[in-house]
């Protein structure tokens, strides 16, 4: 969960 | 994707889908919250901002489409559907959902992944969507009694975020890979808003009868 991940959840 | 998260999000497409059979079915939108719809049309506008800017996959792209344009046309249909918008019970829909949009963007810009645009926006979102059914909780408890759509619509999306959890707990130690903390903290709180509607629904379940909120 670091910074800049995408937010893969809806 | 695991199965519960796309059991959630199954869940979350049939919930809308029961309310928009609803209002298309009966015309009549009573017992929804309009307040409650608002925020929800306010939550996907802006947590799909990503929409123009990540492509995470196909699937996510046309479940962020169908969330932002049914939210939008649930709210067009109880505000300026000739028919529809007579049954809307306004005078039982008083909550102050303003105080929720204020409350959670002061908290989103406050607490945040990162202080830019699309991640405040983000935050803001979960936040906003973990409260969001409270017009909607108190909309039926003031009105007792609760038709099968609407009972229906409340319990699916409370099964949504049921199932959320389990993905965040099937990802932390099968995957190894823990979701973001505000999303898993945000959807504990939005879980337990629903325990004590679940507890009258299954209730009324056992009972064989019509789903009725204590006052």
């Amino acid at each position: 969960s670091s910074q800049g991940e995408l937010h893969d959840e809806l | 994707m695991n199965i519960f998260r796309l059991a959630g999000d199954m869940t979350h497409l049939i919930s809308v889908l029961v309310l928009l059979l609803k209002i298309y079915a009966t015309k009549s939108c009573s017992g929804i919250s309009l307040k409650t719809q608002e925020l929800y049309a306010m939550v996907f506008v802006a947590r799909y901002l990503d929409l123009f800017t990540d492509y995470i996959s196909f699937y996510n792209t046309v479940m962020k489409i169908v969330f932002i344009l049914s939210s939008l046309a649930i709210v067009w249909c109880m505000r300026m559907h000739r028919v529809v918008k007579r049954s809307y019970d306004k005078e039982l829909d008083t909550f102050r959902h303003n105080i929720l949009i204020v409350v959670c963007f002061g908290v989103a810009v406050i607490i945040n992944e990162k202080f830019t645009l699309r991640e405040v926006f983000w935050a803001f979102s979960i936040y906003l969507e973990a409260v969001a059914i409270l017009p909607q909780l108190v909309l039926l408890q003031r009105s007792g009694n609760v038709d099968n759509l609407t009972g229906q619509y409340v319990f699916l999306l409370g099964g949504y975020r049921a199932f959320y959890i389990l993905n965040w707990i099937y990802r932390y130690f099968v995957e190894q890979r823990f979701s973001r903390w505000i999303s898993a903290i945000s959807g504990l709180i939005q879980t337990a808003l629903y325990a004590d509607f679940f507890y009258y629904y299954f209730l009324s379940w056992k009972n064989n009868a019509k789903l009725h909120l204590p006052a």
